[in-house]
């Protein structure tokens, strides 16, 4: 996985998420995922404030980069 | 609960819904 492949797989999920291509995804947009992925609207909600760290209500795709990111380096991809 | 951390408790539920994305999106990483 080089960095270029990561924002690629980034861009892909961030568009998952934000489906009406607005460019920011919302609470509502994010538990709407419930039905593609085996996460309650709840756990969806948990997610949204996690990658939601200014508190601003939507996630912009650098939020949602930074959160992804955090994440890979916590399991540790080599 | 006032004193729980966010972020560190949702730690999980974030793996959750990375590693989610990951098995739905890509047949290999």
């Amino acid at each position: 996985w080089g960095r270029i492949a990561l924002l690629d797989k980034t861009k892909e999920f961030f568009q998952t998420c934000d489906v009406e291509g607005k460019g920011f995804i919302t609470r509502t947009d994010m538990r709407r995922l419930h039905r593609e992925l085996p996460l309650s609207a709840e756990e969806l909600e948990d997610v949204f404030d996690s990658l939601d760290t200014d508190h601003t209500g939507y996630l912009t795709l650098e939020a949602f980069t930074s959160g992804f990111s955090q994440f890979l380096h916590g399991r540790r991809i080599s | 609960d006032p004193n729980m951390k966010p972020g560190a408790a949702n730690e999980g539920v974030l793996a959750n819904f990375f590693n989610s994305l990951l098995s739905k999106k890509t047949g290999s990483p």
